[in-house]
Formats: C-alpha cells, sequence, structure tokens
C-alpha cells in the first residue's frame, strides 16, 4: 500500500524496481 | 581505490579513508576540501579531503597535482596512484553522496539543499581527520555558495584551525589540488561501475557526459523513464532536467500535502445550528468506523 | 481492468471452488440509511458477510507487476443476517398483522433480499424479534418491539466484552492509540461502553429502534 496515489491502473515492472522484504 | 563497499550499497552516503600516516599525526598539517560531480544529472557527488605535513607540501607540489578538470581522466588516475605510492606523508578521505541521498535531501519535506549538504559534508570530513588525530593546522576549501559566510562557518566549527575559503581553490594549493583529483578519480570510478539496483531492461550503457544540458545525457534520460517508477537511482531525481522529462512523460501522482489538491471550504457556522433546506447533511458511521478509516462498501 | 484487494476468512475460499458462484457479492438494504449496501453471500454455509471498505485519500496499491489507484481495503465480516430482517419486519410490522415472510421481505429495488430467506434456522433467528403464528403448515409473524430490545440488549452487552476485551477506548476524551495506559478497562466508564455499543449497534438498525433502545 503507497502513501500517495498513483492516479491510473496500469502495469507497472514492480519487481524491477522493488525488493518485496516482510 | 577499492570501491567495492559503495558497490555493496550505492543508495546513501560511503566514506572511505587511506590509512593516516604517521607524520601526519606528528607534524602540523595542511589540510585540502574539495568535490567532484556538482552539476551532472547522473551519479554520486564526492567530497574529499588531502592532507600532509607543511613541511612537505613542496613534496605534493613536485607529484605534479593541478586542478584536476585540468587533467585528463588518464593523467588523473596515474596522480592518483603516485599520491598512494608516495603516500607516506599523504592522506585522504572522501565521502560518495549518491544520487539518491542528493535526491532525497534537496527533496524532502524538510529541505536540505545541496549547498547545506555540501557545508556539512566537507565539515564532517575535517571532523573525521581531527578524530583520526591528524594535527590539521590549515584547512584550505574550494568555496561552495559566499566565501565569506562559508569560511565564518567552518572557521567557527574548528576554532583552533586557520580556515581559507577561496574559489579556485584548487588552483591556487596543492592540498586542494591533491583532493581534487581524489574526488574526481573516485567519481569516475563510481560512474563506470556503477551497479544499477533496478533490472532495466536494455540499459543504455552511454549516457554522454551526464551533464544536463549534454542532449546524449538528456535523450539516455527520455529512454530511461519509466511511467511509474521514474529513473533509475542513478538518476538525480531533484534536478529540473530530471523534473521536467517526469512531468512529460511520467503518469501523475497525488501525495498529502499536493499543492493542487482541491480544499473543500468551511461551511457557515449557522449550518452547524440551522437545518438548511439545501445542505442535506449525511449520517456519519459511528466513531469506531471513522476513526479506522472504515465505511460500508456501496460498490465495486 | 480494476483489481480489489479483500480481507476474507480462510474458509471463504473453499466456498468459490466448491460451487459455481459459491461467493456471491450483493447488493442489499443498509438497515439503518435504507440505502444500498455490498454484502457477500456464502452460497455453500449460506452465511452473509458484511462489506467495509478502508478508504484514505492520497493511496495506491501495487498488485503484483500492476498498480490499481485508490489504494482502498474491503474486509469481509460476518454479519447477523437478523439485522437485515429487521428492516422489512419492522416496516411490515407498522401494519399490525401476522404475514407470511416471503410477502415481508420483499423489495423492487433490492430484489436480492430473497436471498435472506435461504438462510439456515431461519425461524429460529426470527423468534428473536418476532411473534409467530402457525395455521395449517404455514407460519406467520409480526414483528415484536419488546423481544427485539431485549435481542438488541445481548448484542449490547456482547458487544461492551468485545470492546473491553479489545482494549478499545470508548471515553470522550482524545487519546493517541500509542498510547498505553496502565489498564484501559478501569479509565472508561461502564456507562461509555455501554454508551459506545449503543452507537455500534445503531449502525445496523433504524433511527427509530436506536432511539428506543437507547431509552431501553
Amino acid at each position: 500500500l503507497l502513501p500517495c496515489e498513483v492516479l491510473v491502473n496500469r502495469p507497472a515492472p514492480v519487481e524491477r524496481f522493488f525488493t518485496p522484504a516482510i | 581505490m577499492d570501491l567495492s563497499e559503495l558497490e555493496r550499497d550505492n543508495t546513501g552516503r560511503c566514506r572511505l579513508s587511506s590509512p593516516v600516516p604517521a607524520v601526519c599525526r606528528k607534524e602540523p598539517c595542511a589540510l585540502g576540501v574539495d568535490e567532484a560531480g556538482r552539476g551532472p544529472v547522473l551519479g554520486p557527488m564526492v567530497y574529499a579531503i588531502c592532507y600532509c605535513p607543511l613541511s612537505r607540501l613542496t613534496d605534493l607540489e613536485a607529484l605534479k597535482v593541478a586542478d584536476s578538470k585540468t587533467l585528463s581522466e588518464k593523467e588523473r588516475d596515474r596522480l592518483f596512484a603516485k599520491m598512494e605510492e608516495d603516500g607516506d606523508f599523504v592522506g585522504w578521505a572522501l565521502d560518495v553522496l549518491s544520487p539518491n541521498l542528493i535526491s532525497t535531501s534537496m527533496l524532502g519535506r524538510v529541505k536540505y539543499n545541496l549547498n547545506s549538504l555540501s557545508h556539512d559534508t566537507a565539515a564532517g570530513l575535517i571532523q573525521y581527520a581531527l578524530d583520526q588525530k591528524v594535527n590539521v593546522t590549515q584547512v584550505f576549501v574550494d568555496t561552495v555558495g559566499m566565501p565569506e559566510a562559508y569560511q565564518a562557518r567552518l572557521q567557527q566549527r574548528f576554532p583552533g584551525i586557520e580556515v581559507t575559503v577561496k574559489a579556485k581553490a584548487d588552483a591556487l594549493y596543492p592540498v586542494v589540488s591533491a583532493a581534487s583529483i581524489c574526488a574526481k578519480v573516485t567519481r569516475d570510478q563510481a560512474v563506470k561501475n556503477w551497479k544499477f539496483l533496478e533490472k532495466l531492461e536494455d540499459l543504455d550503457p552511454d549516457y554522454g557526459s551526464g551533464y544536463p544540458n549534454d542532449p546524449k545525457t538528456k535523450a539516455w534520460l527520455r529512454k530511461h523513464v519509466e511511467p511509474v517508477f521514474g529513473f533509475p537511482q542513478f538518476v538525480r531525481f531533484s534536478w529540473s532536467t530530471a523534473q521536467t522529462i517526469l512531468e512529460e512523460e511520467a503518469e501523475d501522482v497525488t501525495w498529502e500535502d499536493s499543492a493542487t489538491e482541491e480544499q473543500e471550504g468551511p461551511g457557515r457556522i449557522t449550518s452547524y445550528f440551522f437545518h438548511e433546506g439545501a445542505r442535506a447533511r449525511p449520517r456519519v458511521p459511528h466513531r469506531y468506523f471513522q476513526e479506522r478509516g472504515l465505511e460500508a462498501a456501496t460498490t465495486l | 481492468v480494476r483489481q480489489h484487494v479483500f480481507l476474507l476468512p480462510e474458509h471463504l475460499k473453499d466456498a468459490s471452488k466448491k460451487m459455481k458462484s459459491g461467493l456471491m457479492f450483493v447488493k442489499l438494504v443498509n438497515p439503518c440509511s435504507g440505502e444500498g449496501a455490498l454484502y457477500l453471500f456464502d452460497m455453500c454455509l449460506q452465511q452473509l458477510f458484511e462489506i467495509k471498505v478502508f478508504k484514505e485519500k492520497h493511496h495506491s496499491w501495487f498488485i503484483n507487476q500492476s498498480v490499481q489507484s485508490g489504494g482502498l481495503l474491503h474486509f469481509a465480516t460476518p454479519v447477523d443476517p437478523l439485522f437485515l430482517l429487521l428492516h422489512y419486519l419492522t416496516k411490515a410490522g407498522k401494519e399490525g398483522k401476522f404475514q407470511p415472510l416471503a410477502q415481508v421481505v420483499m423489495d423492487d429495488i433490492f430484489p436480492n433480499c430473497i436471498l435472506l430467506l435461504k438462510l439456515p434456522e431461519l425461524e429460529k433467528l426470527l423468534r428473536h424479534v418476532t411473534e409467530e403464528k402457525e395455521i395449517g403448515n404455514k407460519k406467520y409473524y409480526k414483528y415484536s418491539k419488546e423481544k427485539t430490545l431485549k435481542w438488541l440488549e445481548k448484542k449490547v452487552n456482547q458487544t461492551v466484552a468485545a470492546l473491553k476485551s479489545n482494549n478499545v477506548n470508548v471515553g470522550a476524551r482524545v487519546q493517541s492509540a500509542a498510547f498505553f495506559p496502565g489498564d484501559q478497562v478501569s479509565n472508561d466508564k461502564e456507562e461509555d461502553y455501554i454508551r459506545y455499543a449503543h452507537g455500534l449497534i445503531s449502525d445496523y438498525i433504524p433511527r427509530e429502534l436506536s432511539d428506543d433502545l437507547s431509552k431501553y
């Protein structure tokens, strides 16, 4: 969940820019 | 120059240093401060200090250190290697400020501009030398902003030391020239060996000079902008060149403090006392739900 | 395509696998406002869930390799279907006569209300809030305010117990959720708990009934 609103619904290369961590 | 620590984490600030020559702890020393990479929109900015005993300044000069900008990359690398070789009287330390650190500092809610960042970094490096027991008696700095104000600030911070802040100090004082070479060599190496955190597709290794008015650099930025994530962290997001491209090519994003957000005007105070026909007050959920940002879903 | 993020009880995963349309989103009446609200039916276990949405400005989701604006988070939580049935029973109760349930639970605007009639142990449920008559093999129901208030009193008491065990701040004073006093329960008065619980339950009943419950 992001603390900002990206004003669109679309594909995004999340795994290229983010490394998930728990 | 061993930049393995920077390669492990190039998102923050990285300090590298040479061992302190024994003579620099015994004899009074001159220390020079310079930077590399202030102007480019790509890559880190490097702050460096170089110090040697006052009695060995002519030996430093004999190494033919000069303003790093007048030297080629090869000449700078050679000079740095020579400084390390003959380094029983020359010590150095540097801070590599990543483009990510520069961007987040300049774009933070509490603004931390580039001049303040530079001044604090320089002061931090001088302090580091003192903490390492280098016998610093004179400091020479190439100016960032107004020299008088900068000198006064540094002098106040280091009262026992003679501080000189001058424009073009890298051409006037050999310790500043030497620091300039350390900074430039480090920046060149950091940029050449930059490890992109992002798994980019079709990364073009040719980004030109990295300066914002270089058409090749601008073209590289346009090629590598991603509509949701913007640029890789190699780019200084706080540079207007980068911001302009984001405005044109990237998706709109709103934050809590977005300036363009429409604000609901306050109602008239009488509306809280009288039933105004045109202003129907909807039933609000119980405080339990309001406090948690919850409401009944009416549609998907 | 819009994507939605839901928090659901784990067992509902099976419902959608066990039968076609095992999970159904339906629009039913919100028993408090009378307007439409979203509910979820588990057709396998015949269970009803209300859908609450967490909504704050300036949020988005990253969902796998996509971005979804809005950042809404939906919760499905079990809800006592009697609250919805009450909406129709109280209306029909104004006529003052015993009626078959199928005649009472009818709605042109929310026709899916008939799903409520499929719920298990419906008769047992209805006894909490109605008088019942059996003629022949058919059952007839009439809304009973007295029984309903007794039932709602139990709901309020259960809610009070849940508020205490979950350390919910029910006092009038403003208090940071990060502040943990020695004993939250003793700091808030019993009256505060009952008032708060009444307020929560009132989100599920008509205004008139809420006023009656408050007096009760």
